[in-house]
């Protein structure tokens, strides 16, 4: 069961689709 | 699928703009601009080859997938797409992603991140589209949570950001919950920016222009 005090934000920041790093892949 | 990059230097993409004035308005020296100039020939023409990065290319490159439907990724891209034509430009590529760079101000990058999260372009973050936004992450990940849980988590973290508590997340609000909680901001840097000349290093033989301090 995930915790009330988690972060909406903080788990939105998780989206792969935030994740620019992968622009860098070859 | 052809090379359209390297062996014609002389020819550039459209919107293409000089390396110098990139360098000069974003954290980027010249050399890092070519080598950008590298990555965005490889991005804009990996579906329709018309130097330009169109959203199914940026898909691609996110999830090496080009129908990947993603509500942050459509945001990102719509954010870089300064000129809203539908297409990121080299220019626009390369100022957005001067934001992303471990030199970058914090605070553009957490105006930047601000927007991101400001779907409706209100100004605001509401409540409704801070549930949105997490209605889509759970969609793209394998974490079920009961629609009470999101509720609370929805609600605890509205009342935390929002201290003026009129409904709505301004930026300054904002700006004091970022720093209240740093790695909020995490994916606003890459470090690979300052590793960009080393992984795209083959302008080198071919800069024209020198980079000074």
């Amino acid at each position: 069961v995930a915790p009330v005090t988690m972060n909406a934000f903080e788990l939105i920041s998780k989206s792969q689709g935030l994740n620019l790093s992968s622009l860098f892949e070859k | 699928m052809g090379c359209f990059c390297s062996t014609s230097k002389n020819v550039k993409t459209p919107g293409y703009e000089d390396p110098t004035i990139l360098a000069s308005e974003t954290p980027f020296t010249v050399s890092e601009v070519e080598a950008l100039y590298e990555l965005f020939l490889k991005l804009s023409n990996s579906i329709i080859e018309d130097g330009l990065i169109h959203k199914e290319e940026f898909q691609l490159a996110l999830f090496r997938n080009e129908n990947e439907k993603n509500l942050f990724a459509d945001r990102i891209f719509d954010l870089f797409d300064v000129k809203r034509n539908g297409v990121i430009e080299f220019g626009e590529f390369v100022r957005s992603l001067g934001v992303f760079h471990p030199n970058a101000a914090l605070e553009d990058k957490i105006a930047f991140a601000f927007r991101l999260y400001d779907l409706r372009q209100t100004g605001y973050i509401e409540r409704e589209e801070l549930k949105e936004m997490v209605l889509a992450l759970l969609h793209e990940s394998d974490l079920v949570l009961s629609d009470d849980m999101i509720e609370a988590i929805v609600d605890k973290t509205f009342k935390d950001a929002d201290t003026k508590d009129d409904g709505r997340i301004d930026q300054d609000e904002w700006k004091a919950f970022v720093s209240q909680h740093p790695s909020l901001i995490k994916n606003m840097t890459l470090p690979y920016l300052k590793d960009i000349t080393l992984a795209f290093p083959s302008f080198i033989a071919r800069t024209e222009v020198e980079d000074s301090e």
